[in-house]
């Protein structure tokens, strides 16, 4: 879900 | 973290290498746009702010100073240290053409309206088009230098291995970021044209050079 999502991409 | 991220980030990194060297065994940045540089330096000290609120990985911290220290270093390269072996009047991509649109996009298009998530959504659509001016410049002079275009190649490299890396998180992980989906397909499709002679001429051992 967009709320929870963290940018773990570089 | 998955064999498809992975290899995009070391392709990343390789490119950054490549660039460096180029810039350091010729003592020359002709053939380099400094506005690309600028770009890129610019998307990731935008997208990198989280570097003091956000902790992912020791990976993932390592990654972004470099990334951010290495295109900074760049710049004064180009700007100070080898200025005079770059030419601006063939750098001539408005910039302004890019900037605008991404910051329109980034205030439609955002995850959460608070301002590190905006410049997050910024950096990803400037990335998708920051090579503009360097593939602009390249068209112009028609021809680059082979270590340039081996540059170029793991920059695209990079673009294009981070797609079967969200294919592969759609399926293992469920995770789909529909922003940085579209804007990484965009910026992929950039390089098409770029591959095509890179593939055809310089690994025949041909010089990259565009037809007339």
């Amino acid at each position: 879900p967009v709320e929870n999502k963290r940018h773990d991409e570089l | 973290m998955n064999i498809f991220r992975l290899l995009g980030d070391l392709s990343h990194l390789a490119s950054i290498l490549i660039l460096l060297q180029k810039i350091q065994s010729t003592r020359s940045c002709r053939g380099i746009s400094f506005k690309t540089q600028a770009l890129y330096a610019t998307v990731f000290i935008t997208r990198y702010l989280d570097l003091f609120y956000d902790w992912v990985s020791l990976y993932n911290f390592v990654m972004k100073i470099f990334f951010i220290a290495s295109s900074c270093y760049v710049l004064y390269l180009m700007k100070y240290k080898y200025r005079p072996t770059h030419d601006p009047s063939i750098d001539t991509f408005r910039v302004e053409y890019l900037l605008g649109p991404c910051a329109v996009l980034a205030l439609l298009f955002h995850y959460r309206f608070t301002l590190p998530e905006l410049l997050w959504s910024f950096s990803i659509f400037l990335e998708s088009v920051a090579i503009l001016p360097q593939l602009f410049m390249l068209q112009r002079t028609g021809e680059a230098e082979t270590i340039t275009t081996h540059y170029l190649a793991a920059l695209g490299a990079y673009r294009a291995l981070y797609i079967p890396n969200w294919i592969y998180r759609w399926f293992t992980e469920d995770m789909v970021d529909p922003i940085a989906v579209t804007a990484g397909i965009v910026q992929t499709a950039l390089y098409l044209d770029f591959f095509y002679v890179y593939f055809t001429k310089v690994l025949q051992g041909q010089k990259f050079e565009l037809p007339a």
